[in-house]
């Protein structure tokens, strides 16, 4: 089976919904079959594509309450090798609707257990750590944290790894934080070189403890800040579509090919 | 008795916590009793002024549930005219602990109705919109809306006024919309022009709408992309007192004085 990835920070505006399109569609334009699951309510990830689904369209939210429906049943193809499974805004009912389900945290694990006609599958997620990202990662076998190298942010690290740790410990032992992803990166501040050196002395200390985070590395490159990657969305494409020569693209396609290096490796 | 202001966003990463801080502080400086309140789980307006509650110090949560402490018992001393509530990560705690309760969304409400020790309070919201929002949003007397001019968040806008609007049918009818506050500008970008231009559009056509924000503006000035704005919180300071010189505090504090005379002749 292929590669499932929780794109998580409780954080918000740190850059979740842009790393999850371009770097999914950095992936699929290097030949993986990629598909990118919505999953906050927010519906950025399919706004971000350009995708409103119609009254009478499946979305995550069909697959969530209804265990037999299969995931490429309502994914919905966005460009070659690079499928997007889309969210409504009634997916702010589920954390009600399921309250009382035993099984509400695994639901999405369920659907996607049967799947397997993607290489990489990357879950956007809300910035919150309630039912809907512990659906992410119970379903994951590894995290990315998108991150901005700015001071709340990496307060915000510390509490959210200690959430995973939890995950591990009870639905989904072998989960793994293997990348952070620095977005918005402006390389010439202080704050920036500062948090980064914090984020890596932490990573460091981490090496010989039996921690989900014990082999995380900060993937390479950072993400420059570039206002590219914020126009991108009102056109309902990615970045490679939008401006194949922007410093955003460049970013993400060496991105991409960072994380397939690392998977070859794996 | 004063104003009470929900700052509110269910987009992340916006400006939240800073407007939160830096107006309110600037409102302190200016001779307004200001009082911010943590509404975050996050607890990143605490963690902003360098307060971090010791275990057996009170917060918030236990202003949520137990309804006879008065807000003044658990407020903080932070600088002359500037309290804070301050908050810790267990209030996450408080949605599935108040689920039950018939008065969950009304528990702030009860207890800012008894005190008058303030002219202004401000709340600080999670990028969500959930029981915590909710207490804001029944507690309030109006509601700022900081955003980023990017496309992603002007979508959410319209969603955050829809549920602005359901809460004003129920438990708070005489809420109000009164402010846009525009975060982290780049007033030299063109997609923060047509944003904007959008925003002023659409606020325009609500003016002979009987809606709760029929009255509100695009507050000026729009605070400028400033790093001095995201170095303060690591010296748990607000701009005011780490860089009074730098153009977030000189933006923050006439965003003050506009929202001084807005109130004047309210
Ligand atoms: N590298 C970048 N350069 C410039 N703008 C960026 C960059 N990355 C993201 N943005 C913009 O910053 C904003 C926040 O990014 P995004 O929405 O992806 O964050 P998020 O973590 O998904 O937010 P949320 O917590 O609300 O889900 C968006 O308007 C996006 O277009
Ligand atoms: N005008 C600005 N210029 C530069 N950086 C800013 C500015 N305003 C906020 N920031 C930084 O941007 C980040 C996001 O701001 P902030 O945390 O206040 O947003 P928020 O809406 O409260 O986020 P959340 O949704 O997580 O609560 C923070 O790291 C903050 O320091
Ligand atoms: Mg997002
Ligand atoms: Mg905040």
């Amino acid at each position: 089976a292929g590669r499932t990835v929780a794109v998580i920070n409780q954080k918000g505006g740190v850059g979740k919904t842009t790393t999850t399109v371009n770097l999914g569609a950095g992936l699929a334009a290097l030949g993986c079959r990629t598909c990118l699951i919505d999953l906050d309510p927010q519906a950025h990830l399919s706004l971000h594509l350009g995708i409103r689904p119609a009254a009478d369209d499946p979305t995550v939210y069909d697959l969530l309450l209804d265990q037999d429906l299969p995931a490429q049943e309502v994914a919905v193809r966005i460009e070659p090798n690079l499928d997007l499974v889309p969210a409504e805004t009634d997916l702010a009912a589920v954390e009600t609707e399921l309250a009382t389900a035993p099984d509400r945290h695994t639901r999405l694990a369920h659907t996607l257990a049967n799947s397997n006609m993607w290489d990489a599958v990357l879950i956007d997620c809300p910035p919150s750590l309630g039912t809907l990202t512990l659906n992410a990662l119970s379903a994951a076998s590894e995290v990315f944290v998108p991150m901005q190298a700015h001071f709340l942010a990496l307060q915000g690290v510390g509490k959210l790894l200690e959430t995973i740790g939890l995950v591990c410990g009870s639905v989904n032992p072998s989960l793994q934080v293997s990348g952070i992803v620095l977005c918005m990166h402006e390389t010439q501040t202080t704050l920036a070189r500062e948090v980064v050196q914090d984020l890596s002395d932490f990573l460091e200390s981490a090496r010989s403890q039996d921690v989900p985070w014990r082999d995380c590395r900060v993937l390479t490159p950072a993400i420059r800040r570039n206002i590219k990657l914020a126009e991108a969305p009102s056109f309902g494409q990615s970045i490679h579509a939008y401006d194949p020569t922007s410093r955003g693209a460049e970013d993400y396609l060496a991105l991409a090919q960072d994380v397939l290096t690392m998977w070859d490796q794996g």
